[in-house]
């Protein structure tokens, strides 16, 4: 499961 | 990082940099949705607080910050500077009508209950239908400028090509994002009349006016 911390796109 | 995602990147820097060219070039932000702006800018505040929180990459923060300057230096040349020719008149879509369903939806379908969280899902939510009151705009006048079709083409590639950058990331990362893919489904679909009309007219040299 993905967090806030994942988002590595823009 | 993939050829996808980079040219994406590329796409979607070169669209905001087309529109402020633009308005600067003609000194004027005549048959541009300041709605749009405004929706946009609201999509990268709410999706880039995590500057301050998570660090990815250089390229990653310098784009956050110029994706954030830029929108509201478009705010500031169409409500401010350039004020007095904003087509106002045209631009009536309600965005309250996209805010409202958008906030409510990323309260309930998110990744995680947290503020930064359901902010970024937000943003994604709202970036997709964001365009909206620029295409309105468009249908209301019938008609847009070239450099507004080029904006509007650049933009809408971006996501597109961002959907086959989340289909390489799934085969080779196994990365999968529900949410950001549904959304840039939406997205992507919502610019193919638009696409439809730039290829057949605007490649070929005639104004985007729209089939009466």
């Amino acid at each position: 499961d993905k967090t806030g911390d994942e988002h590595d796109e823009l | 990082m993939n050829i996808f995602r980079l040219t994406g990147d590329l796409s979607h820097l070169l669209a905001i940099l087309i529109l402020l060219w633009k308005i600067w070039k003609t000194r004027s932000c005549s048959g541009i949705s300041g709605r749009s702006q405004i929706l946009f800018a609201t999509v990268y505040t709410a999706r880039y607080l995590d500057l301050f929180t998570n660090f990815v990459s250089v390229y990653n923060s310098v784009m956050k910050i110029i994706f954030i300057a830029a929108a509201f230096a478009t705010l500031y040349l169409i409500y401010v500077k350039f004020k007095a020719t904003y087509d106002r008149n045209h631009d009536t879509f309600r965005i309250e009508f996209l805010l409202a369903p958008c906030a409510l939806l990323a309260l309930i379908l998110n990744h995680e209950f947290t503020i930064l969280e359901v902010l970024w899902t937000f943003s994604i939510y709202l970036e997709s239908v964001a365009i909206l009151p620029q295409l309105f705009l468009v249908s209301k006048t019938g008609e847009a400028e070239t450099i507004t079709s080029h904006y509007l083409f650049a933009l809408g590639s971006y996501r597109a090509l961002y959907l086959l950058n989340w289909i390489y990331r799934y085969y080779f990362e196994g990365f999968f994002d529900l949410i950001a893919i549904v959304a840039g489904i939406v997205q992507t679909v919502l610019y193919c009349d638009f696409f439809y009309l730039y290829i057949t007219r605007v490649i070929k040299g005639r104004a985007l006016k729209l089939p009466a």
